[in-house]
């Protein structure tokens, strides 16, 4: 029902009412709070031109890195790539939480990048760095 | 240092010190796998690094074409769309097969030029690659010495009696071969590969010198480079680089010969992400049967 949840407007009170009642007191507006918390991938540029490595890297001039944030708390809905094994770990946590972690917010898919640089005898080397760009997230 | 405001704009987060910078820079350089930053004695032109008048020299043009051809397939990985180089430098399916194999692809600048106290003074034939930066633990798939013959050259090279012979010959092609040799202790000539070459060829040619570079990596003390003989196939006469059309290294910089090698990373997939050692734990602390491979675990 997550996609249901988030067409719907702040403000319209009487539909609220009825979906906590739809929901059995659990409230979706605090969920969606939660999902803007909640375990997405975020970017983070890498720029080598911003590093001055210009005269060594011939290409590219930067890389989309990326990296994993926020939580995987219960409900794992679908948006947030929960494995099985996740789901099981955030109820062992919620009977537990005091010594079971919640699950991990982490890379799921990971994409190679070509760097192109010079090396200190001006020879030119194209290396292929595998798993260095996070293609999606997910709660482990 | 930048982070996303979650609308699709970074944002300042922090400036960092010259120390943080400088840690932040050799964390950098460490993911990438290096323990400093190169310092290449060319220097690269400030803007538009990769367009084709860039005044590159063939050795890096040839990779920023390999460069320039990876795509990005939906899964992620990086596969080559070989037109650009194959048209470019002539490249064969055997070369786009290594490319695509290799996680690192190194573009040799001959140094034979440049070296001292070497018996064989036809230094255009003559070619020497430092090697000293090839990453540890790499293995060769394969090498080629890749030159480049240009038939205005070998016109404008051909004496009045060989433009004689050639006129009784009566379209005869005079083909010539090219022989790589490796150079060994006093000067010894190890053969490597030959080729022949049609009297009308131009563009590119490659001979694998897969052979020496591997031998080089283990042993760097024996690496006094290769030489290369021309001769006229009819009569085996030995000519003249130049004669043979073959540009060196006073020609024209984006034909200059080069060597190409083809690598891949023998290291373990685990430590290859990362560019470093991992540590393993103890074997007492590892009860999981999917780790009795004597994997590093992730």
């Amino acid at each position: 029902r997550s996609s249901r949840i988030r067409r719907q407007t702040p403000n319209n009170n009487k539909k609220r009412s009825k979906d906590n009642e739809e929901f059995g007191g659990w409230n979706p507006y605090a969920d969606a709070r939660l999902s803007r918390r909640s375990c997405q991938k975020k970017n983070l540029y890498v720029s080598f031109r911003d590093l001055g490595w210009q005269d060594w890297i011939i290409a590219p001039d930067g890389y989309a890195a990326s990296y994993c944030n926020g939580e995987c708390s219960f409900p794992l809905n679908a948006h947030m790539n929960a494995s099985n094994h996740a789901i099981v770990q955030t109820l062992v946590h919620l009977m537990n939480p005091y010594r079971v972690p919640k699950p991990c917010c982490a890379p799921i898919k990971l994409s190679s990048i070509s760097v192109l640089y010079f090396d200190d005898n001006s020879n030119v080397i194209l290396k292929k760095y595998r798993n260095m760009v996070v293609k999606s997230c997910g709660c482990h | 240092f930048y982070y996303d405001n979650g609308v699709d704009q970074t944002v300042v987060h922090k400036h960092l010190n010259k120390r943080e910078k400088k840690e932040m820079q050799s964390e950098i350089l460490h993911l990438l796998g290096l323990e400093h930053r190169p310092r290449p004695v060319l220097m690269l032109p400030s803007k538009k690094k990769l367009e084709v008048d860039d005044g590159l020299s063939s050795a890096p043009r040839f990779l920023i074409d390999v460069y320039q051809s990876l795509t990005e397939e939906d899964s992620g990985e990086l596969k080559l769309t070989p037109d650009l180089i194959e048209r470019e430098f002539n490249v064969s399916d055997s070369d786009v097969h290594s490319m695509d194999e290799a996680d690192i692809i190194m573009s040799f600048v001959n140094r034979g030029q440049h070296l001292h106290g070497i018996r064989h003074h036809h230094s255009f034939g003559r070619f020497w690659f430092d090697l000293s930066e090839v990453p540890a633990q790499t293995t060769v798939i394969s090498a080629e010495l890749r030159l480049y013959i240009n038939l205005t050259m070998v016109q404008e090279n051909m004496n009045t009696t060989e433009k004689a012979d050639e006129e009784e010959t009566e379209g005869k092609s005079q083909n010539f071969s090219i022989t790589v040799y490796e150079i060994g202790l006093e000067d010894s000539l190890i053969y490597i590969d030959s080729m022949e070459i049609d009297s009308h060829q131009e563009g590119w040619v490659a001979v694998n010198v897969s052979v020496p570079l591997q031998k080089w990596l283990v042993n760097p003390e024996e690496n006094f480079g290769l030489q290369l003989v021309c001769r006229l196939s009819t009569s085996g006469k030995q000519i003249s680089a130049r004669e043979v059309g073959l540009v060196g290294s006073h020609g024209n910089d984006k034909l200059q010969p080069f060597m190409v090698a083809f690598f891949r990373s023998s290291m373990p997939s685990t430590q290859k992400q990362l560019g470093q050692q991992l540590p393993v734990p103890p074997k007492e602390l590892i009860d999981d049967e999917d780790f009795e491979n004597d994997e590093v675990p992730k």
